[in-house]
């Protein structure tokens, strides 16, 4: 509304310039919060170490032109159109690994995903990636842990021996195990490494090294249930 | 679309931006800075209905004219988004896992009467 008169819209007064943009702060938090389906903005992160979270980002964007080219149009700069022109919001999701037990050959891992992402969006894919500085010529067991529903053991949901050729990068695909946290009240993805006998520790000497393992997840939001009266 | 000056009365976009530091959103929203929060505000009287919807030409012209004849009888239109674009943001969740999304039709770029 002009200075000084009437919404001719609301019919409520013209704010004053400091309401208004109170106002307009506060719409814009409501906003951005209500888009990535947050109740409120999140405490206190634990942010990544910067070499980490940028050899990450790096990764995401590799594994992002990948699917592009080896699946055109799964995945696409900005929103999906969905049905009747809604468009359906994407994600990229990076977590990092936590360290759990371990022995000299052998370390837990685990993902956390949250509960807002997870449950709202379809898994499209999801990647965990490993450094290994000094292979050695006999492959590495890699077992993707599912929680046990009747107590706290865990059972094991797949099993796969890692052929490591060189140092670097490698990925397995996890998807499958990423999508099965759906519902999980805490969905945690738990990776077991054990590796041979001359081989070093599983995992770099401290979490701040930008070699520190990671999951990279892709998702789309679900597509909203729509009730047809008939 | 029209950007709104000190003392725009008809339909324009206004700029207003949400500096994510000004409210303490900094620790948990690693880009960008900020959100573009424009919004459509101003007058759209009967012979600016459909601007710039359609087309500078001769149809427009008359059209103007019958509706600015019987503006008496008329209302208003409504001055809304003509063109937006999505707000991409990199952020850390409750878990301190980095999410990359795109919101889309969070930033307005133009505006116009309906």
């Amino acid at each position: 509304a002009a200075k000084g008169s009437w919404c001719p819209g609301c019919g409520v007064a013209a704010l004053a310039p400091g309401a208004q943009r109170d106002a307009l702060l506060a719409l814009a938090k409501q906003s951005i919060l209500a888009k990535l389906r947050l109740p409120a903005r999140p405490d206190s992160p634990q942010p990544q170490n910067r070499g980490a979270l940028l050899t990450a980002l790096r990764r995401m964007r590799e594994q992002r032109s990948e699917t592009a080219a080896t699946f055109p149009g799964m995945l696409r700069d900005g929103p999906v159109p969905g049905r009747a022109g809604m468009e359906l919001q994407e994600y990229e999701i990076l977590s990092f690994a936590e360290s759990g037990s371990s022995t000299p050959r052998s370390v837990h891992l685990h993902f956390r995903f949250s509960q807002e992402v997870i449950g709202s969006t379809e898994i499209l894919q999801a990647t965990l990636y490993l450094f290994w500085a000094a292979p050695g010529a006999q492959p590495v067991t890699v077992r993707l842990l599912q929680p046990h529903p009747a107590g706290p053991n865990a059972t094991v949901a797949s099993e796969t021996r890692l052929e490591v050729q060189r140092p670097g990068w490698s990925t397995l695909d996890v998807g499958a195990a990423v999508r099965s946290l759906f519902g999980h009240e805490t969905p945690r993805l738990t990776v077991e490494l054990e590796v041979p006998q001359d081989w070093g520790s599983p995992l770099p000497s401290n979490h701040s090294d930008s070699h520190w393992p990671f999951v990279v997840a892709q998702a789309r939001a679900r597509k909203p249930h729509r009730l047809h009266r008939r | 679309g029209v950007d709104c000056g000190a003392d725009s009365r008809m339909c324009c976009r206004q700029e207003f931006f949400v500096d994510f530091k000004e409210i303490g959103w900094e620790d948990w929203i690693i880009q960008p800075e900020g959100y573009h929060m424009n919004y459509c505000s101003g007058l759209c009287p009967l012979h600016m209905a459909g601007i710039p919807g359609l087309a500078a030409s001769f149809h427009t012209a008359v059209l103007n004219r019958i509706k600015a004849a019987s503006a008496a009888a008329a209302v208003d239109s409504c001055c809304v988004p003509t063109q937006r674009r999505p707000l991409s943001l990199l952020y850390y969740d409750r878990d301190s896992n980095i999410v990359k999304t795109d919101i889309p039709d969070m930033i307005v770029d133009s505006c116009g009467c309906t």
